[in-house]
């Protein structure tokens, strides 16, 4: 039952497009999946046409409420949500001063473990306290990487947290994949970035998501992927995608 | 000597790509602009060709360096930078338990402000306190919105914000523009956004920023896009964006 932490600190890179879509493909090869919506922005709830205001999301968990009654299901068969809202905000400034404020999520999500093949969380675009504790809840941590930009000086600083966080708090997290997301196959720069990524992190998807407009237009309608546009190159890439994890799951 | 924040806790918007190139071409035009990188992950910082460690970062002035001591030049003339590395990281958890912790920023460049014609503060992309001390610095918000993303929900969460913070800290702070970046005219949803953009805020500029492959390389290179591209649709694109700027800052 692994906790995977979608996540990196560089803004739009496909982290919530992925965090849904590989969520949906797994559930639709028959896996039962939860996603946690990590972030405030509450992208992976809007994404799948759910109002973030429901009756529990993530801060209340963070808060005490028992995770399982903030569960909610998905158009997804096999695709369960744990929403999050505007005022998980705040949830940062409050959780500072507890003892326990990396380890919050992952003690709230024990006790849901079980009944899941898989549990992924979409986090914010930061490598603040709220991820921090999806890093410590987590076994392993899928990192979204856009080809449109050399990142890799930011991969370093998620690198060097994933390493304290696995030193101080969590000693079975590692890299579990680093994804190339929004590639175009007409610019240099992105076969430059394939080039440099595959260079520096072995643990590269053979996978790559092109940039497709069907995936950046599905969230705008509440629908992933493979509702909104099936045969799309990508809606391939996530099957793809779920494929390859799970042949690494089955390995690892 | 207006204070300009560039912010949007969306992910990937065009923040740090508006703040590098409005503020290059309004320095091309004469003006004497400083870039204030308020981002751990120092993508202003990087994309002009600096780096990040340098003697004193937007950190150290919170900490209470003197700015001016901080501030360097870039290869573009007449364009100043306060850079950020990723120890700002630490800053948000630092003052959260200062009584001016919202203040700190504006407090610090008060005595720059006279040697500028404008200032610009990259924000990251969070409603955390770092974006917080930016919003209560400035005179006027910058929203990049992209336009490949119905994301008008989170415009509702930033406006809500700045709204708080114009009612308790900062009572100038008022929305000073909206940007579209990455249009796409062969997508509906790029022409959709625009639509539903426009309708919600009238502060709307008409000048829409389009998707061009050499602007997202220009930050990968060091470079500015009119050294990079100078005759490129997105050098265009922010060479009408700054008279538009100006035009309005005349007016106000
Ligand atoms: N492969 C793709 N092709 C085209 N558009 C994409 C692709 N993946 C994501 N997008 C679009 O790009 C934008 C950013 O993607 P997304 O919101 O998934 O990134 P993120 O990393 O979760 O952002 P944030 O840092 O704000 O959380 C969204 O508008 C999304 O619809
Ligand atoms: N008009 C454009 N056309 C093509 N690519 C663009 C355009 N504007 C920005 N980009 C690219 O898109 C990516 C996101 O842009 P940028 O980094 O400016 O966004 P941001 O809002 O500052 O992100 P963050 O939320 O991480 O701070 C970068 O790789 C950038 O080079
Ligand atoms: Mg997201
Ligand atoms: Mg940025």
């Amino acid at each position: 039952m692994p906790v995977v932490a979608v996540a990196n600190q560089k803004g739009g890179v496909g982290k919530t497009t992925t965090a849904i879509n590989l969520g949906a493909a797994l559930a639709r090869s028959g896996r039962r999946i939860l996603l946690i919506d990590g972030d405030p922005q509450s992208n992976a709830t809007s994404g799948l046409g759910l109002a973030p205001g429901a009756p529990g999301t993530i801060y209340d968990v963070l808060g005490g409420a028992p995770a399982a009654d903030c569960v909610r299901p998905t158009d997804e068969p096999g695709l369960s949500l744990l929403p999050a809202s505007r005022d998980l905000a705040g949830a940062e400034v409050e959780l500072a001063e507890s003892p326990d404020r990396e380890r919050r999520l992952g003690a709230s999500i024990a006790m849901l473990r079980s009944g899941y093949d898989f549990i992924l969380i979409d986090c914010a675009p930061s490598l603040g306290l709220l991820t921090l504790n999806a890093l410590t809840a987590a076994d392993r941590v899928l990192i979204p990487v856009q080809c449109e930009y050399l990142a890799l000086e930011g991969l370093g600083h998620l690198a060097d947290t994933i390493g304290r966080v696995a030193e101080w708090l969590n000693p079975s997290l590692e890299v579990g994949g680093v994804l190339l997301t929004m590639f175009d196959p007409r610019t240099n720069l992105s076969q430059e970035v394939v080039r440099q990524v595959r260079a520096h992190f072995p643990q590269t998807y053979t996978t790559v998501i092109p940039r497709s407009v069907r995936l950046g237009e599905a969230p705008s309608f509440g629908r992933t992927v493979f509702e909104h546009a099936p045969a799309s190159p990508g809606a391939d890439a996530y099957r793809a995608l779920a494929r390859e994890f799970l042949a690494r799951e089955e390995r690892a």
